[in-house]
């Protein structure tokens, strides 16, 4: 009911306050993505993915993905090679050239408890897992 | 098991299975396409298919340990003797266990029991690095009074006539026995001893011959030198899961860093 709220006509316009949108749906992501390149948060759930009968530990883990735009001119923090800097700066003259893209920088693995084919009980390393952090 | 990571503004990112709004942006991808993906990564993993494993499968507390260490879970840890086995997993980035096949052959006569276990499952593009022979001290088995000595063999089958000798090990006083109630004897096997003892069977066998060291010993007391290598008449699967003889083995397979550099990035 605050007036500052209020469109034109003095009315509240709930059209982008009310409706909290969560677990990555499409406007979010929308949204996200018009945002400067960065790591978001993505958990997977391996019961969702059907992995959790023979996935004795972790039941999920944080896997992170990387989303956003890299804009001219590119901040130092966006972990920018220096042909994505180059490419920010002929995009930024020629639209036609796409701009560089938002991508991990670097990984890290993660350690999986299972069940093999025959029953055995495996612990193993597996590279490339979870990303650390993203750039363009 | 879950690892740390950032909170978002709403839930922690979790992305339900399925949009909460219908949208062509958010279809899911076909059936067919899925599981090549799937495909995809099981083959990454190391799996041609996935595994269907049966019900209730007993998980040996000592890889549940290594998770929990692995993970930094210290106040998880189930065995209060375990000791993280630094020396057989700096270049390991693959943990195997397997159960004795369960056909024990013994005599009670000679103290001699053999055990063998078949690990050819073991992938071919896998290197084993090295192995560990890991069996229970309690209080449940009895050895006779005075301390023991353990002699572990290498041996094809109960008859080999020329069984190789890995490892001669005293069994005294084990206070951790008193104290927890078991004690892991681990015995290492490296990969050289390995090779030539399944010698590409895929079968490696060992023989375990108890001596007494000094028979004249009589002031020990017997419960406290105990080897669990057969089942209890009447045991549950579960906890004889938890106590029978186990071989682990520490391999790699080619791919990715070991397990000891827990959290390392890759650029």
């Amino acid at each position: 009911g605050n007036s500052n709220w209020g469109d034109d006509k003095g009315e509240v316009s709930w059209s982008d306050r009310g409706r909290v949108k969560r677990n990555g749906s499409p406007a979010k992501l929308k949204r996200l993505s018009r945002g400067r390149c960065r790591r978001h948060p993505l958990h997977v759930d391996f019961r969702d993915v059907g992995w959790h009968k023979w996935i004795i530990a972790p039941s999920g883990y944080d896997a992170f993905f990387c989303l956003g735009e890299c804009r001219y001119p590119l901040a130092d923090h966006m972990n920018a090679s220096s042909h994505a800097v180059v490419q920010t700066m002929v995009n930024s003259v020629n639209g036609a050239v796409p701009r560089a893209c938002c991508v991990p920088t670097s990984l890290s693995p993660i350690a999986l408890l299972y069940l093999d084919n025959h029953d055995r009980v495996v612990l193993k390393n597996y590279q490339d897992m979870v990303v650390e952090s993203c750039g363009c | 098991g879950r690892q740390g990571g950032e909170s978002s503004e709403t839930d922690n990112g979790r992305v339900p299975p399925t949009p909460s709004s219908p949208s062509p942006a958010a279809a899911l991808p076909d059936p067919g396409l899925a599981q090549t993906i799937q495909s995809l990564l099981l083959s990454r993993l190391g799996l041609q298919s996935q595994p269907n494993p049966r019900p209730d499968v007993p998980v040996p507390e000592y890889l549940l340990d290594l998770y929990r260490f692995h993970q930094q879970q210290y106040h998880l840890l189930e065995d209060p003797t375990f000791s993280f086995p630094s020396h057989h997993i700096q270049q390991a980035n693959t943990i195997r266990s397997f159960h004795h096949s369960g056909k024990l052959e013994s005599k009670t006569t000679r103290n001699l029991v053999h055990i063998s276990f078949n690990i050819s499952s073991i992938p071919q593009d896998e290197t084993v690095l090295s192995a560990e022979l890991r069996l229970l001290r309690s209080q449940a088995a009895s050895l006779g009074p005075g301390p023991h000595r353990l002699n572990l063999y290498l041996s094809k089958h109960y008859e080999d006539p020329e069984p190789m000798l890995l490892e001669t090990r005293l069994l005294t006083s084990c206070l951790h026995c008193i104290k927890a109630g078991s004690f892991w004897e681990a015995f290492s096997l490296n990969a050289d001893l390995l090779r030539k003892a399944h010698g590409g069977t895929g079968s490696l066998g060992f023989l375990l011959e108890v001596r007494p060291e000094n028979s004249d010993n009589q002031s020990e007391q017997h419960q406290e030198r105990h080897l669990r290598v057969s089942r209890s008449v009447g045991q549950d699967d579960h906890s004889w899961a938890q106590e029978r003889p186990l071989l682990v083995t520490y391999s790699h397979d080619g791919h990715g860093e070991p397990l000891v550099k827990h959290g390392r990035r890759t650029s």
